[in-house]
């Protein structure tokens, strides 16, 4: 061989042009298998999110759309001058679509900014509830897409997909989260480079957590004493052919006399102030509403939802395993500037967690929605976990640049479009979680006739 | 803004079905399917 290699006489030619071509388009090919290939994964093989799409999706990455929110917001919550307000608010409504007919109050003056106004409420019965739908719409809006849950990805518009666990949150079995630095596939081959076992610490609302406690370990219940909620603002009211979609049922199910239920001590009604690290219970203490009317209230819904309220001592699975012949569907309903803002329960449920994910406030719109992968898991939103008739339930608002924030009635802790340096960001999928075991002295959650006010998204 | 709803539900003859199509307009309250 070496005397070969020794005496073979070199031979030069220029290769012909397609040869170099092919090289090359196979060059380009191996790369985009391997771009492909690549998963971000963490410790459980579960993905990692991180932006990805085309150029237009990067630009918007580069922006700093949490401060530009900000500065929206304070814009739009100045004080408007008194003759101002009707032009304002007439050429605003022309510009978007808004039908000021049905608004409350009518007179436009009564909206001190344009943050008001955005907010505004309905009148009552302008939308009457659909009694004979099991599940009605949350919103005005647009239906972006919806389809069934297969292999615990959500299908955000055709062809793009996002998964389950990272919209709601995912715990593995310990409840600690790992992450992977970075996993690449090498040609269908997973590979993992690294994997860290980290308590990485996200400094929430200034006070710094371990991220497990900010994530609250799997299986751990919320040890919190009982409080009624406040009453929901229903603007809306069953319409007249309400026939109660729940099954017919007996009377001693639903006991409304307090002694039925272990109701808590005065001292339960009231949870301590938060320590720092403990798990966080949001519920709204209403102390002057009686636990009679408390009931009557949970009961109704618990009728509604057609089970009885003294069984509901169960926790519901989040979307890990579903029931036997049934399966997880979803709907993601989008709202333009000029819709209302405010969002109302789709359906007799009891809503026994969330989960705020402090992330990106990249614009919703349908035109992003198709481009950016991962959209919802990326930006900024409020996961609320529990069930409903038919096992699991789950509604998630999704903040964007001009509405960064979201404001929950039953939930006095809830802090959205909060300042955090660059630096100290929580990496993606990070959230800080709060129960609502207190709200409710059966239902182990705040219960929600279908219909009623939950909150709404606010500009800034 | 953007509201996800993800729920469990029969499936099969007897499932779940959609009432509405990709793009149209819903207000609240209005039924979403059966």
């Amino acid at each position: 061989a070496s005397e070969a290699w020794r005496r073979t006489p070199t031979k030069w030619y220029p290769l012909p042009w397609f040869v170099g071509a092919m090289l090359l388009v196979l060059v380009q090919w191996r790369r985009t298998v391997r771009k492909e290939a690549e998963v971000h994964v963490d410790g459980d093989g579960h993905e990692v999110v991180r932006l990805r799409g085309p150029w237009q999706v990067h630009i918007l990455g580069a922006l700093p759309l949490r401060n530009l929110s900000r500065v929206w917001g304070y814009l739009n919550s100045l004080e408007l001058p008194l003759w101002f307000r009707p032009y304002g608010y007439k050429i605003y409504a022309s510009l978007f679509g808004c039908d000021l007919s049905e608004i409350e109050p009518s007179d436009l003056h009564a909206y001190p900014s344009m943050g008001a106004f955005f907010y505004r409420a309905l009148k009552p019965g302008a939308r009457p509830i659909d009694a004979s739908a099991p599940l009605v719409s949350p919103a005005d809006g647009t239906v972006l897409h919806f389809g069934k849950v297969e292999g615990a990805r959500v299908e955000q518009v055709k062809g793009l997909t996002y998964s389950l666990d990272a919209l709601l949150g995912l715990e593995d079995q310990s409840g600690k989260r790992t992450r992977v630095r970075r996993a690449e596939a090498d040609l269908g081959k997973r590979k993992e480079i690294e994997v860290v076992d980290d308590e990485e610490f996200a400094n929430v609302n200034g006070i710094e957590y371990s991220l497990n406690q900010l994530i609250g370990g799997a299986g751990s219940t919320p040890s919190t004493p009982v409080t009624p909620s406040a009453p929901s603002h229903p603007t809306t009211q069953r319409s007249s052919s309400a026939s109660t979609s729940a099954t017919e049922s007996t009377d001693e199910e639903f006991p409304t006399d307090p002694k039925a239920y272990s109701t808590p001590s005065s001292r339960d009604r009231h949870p301590s102030p938060q320590k720092h690290g403990e798990r966080i219970d949001a519920s709204v203490v209403e102390p002057d509403r009686s636990i009679q009317e408390t009931l009557s209230h949970d009961v109704s819904v618990a009728k509604e939802m057609g089970v009885s309220p003294t069984l509901q001592r169960t926790r519901s699975t989040y979307g890990a395993t579903v029931r036997p012949g049934n399966a997880l569907y979803f709907m993601v309903v989008y709202l333009a500037p000029g819709d209302y803002h405010r969002f109302h329960s789709p359906t007799a449920w009891v809503v026994e967690k969330r989960r705020h994910f402090m992330g990106e406030l990249f614009s919703v719109s349908p035109y992003v929605a198709k481009r950016l992968e991962n959209l919802f898991v990326l930006n900024e939103r409020v996961a609320l976990l529990g069930r409903w008739r038919h096992g699991f339930f789950s509604m998630i608002p999704v903040g964007a640049t001009n509405v960064g924030s979201i404001k929950i009635n039953f939930d006095q802790q809830l802090r959205t479009n909060l300042r955090h340096p660059r630096r100290s960001r929580p990496p993606p999928g990070t959230y800080e979680e709060a129960t609502y075991s207190a709200a409710s002295p059966i239902l182990n959650g705040q219960p929600l006739s279908a219909g009623e006010e939950m909150g709404g998204f606010c500009l800034g | 803004s953007t509201i996800v709803l993800v729920w469990e539900a029969p499936e099969g003859r007897e499932g779940w079905e959609f009432g509405v199509g990709v793009g149209e307009k819903v207000k609240v309250g209005q039924g979403l399917g059966r």
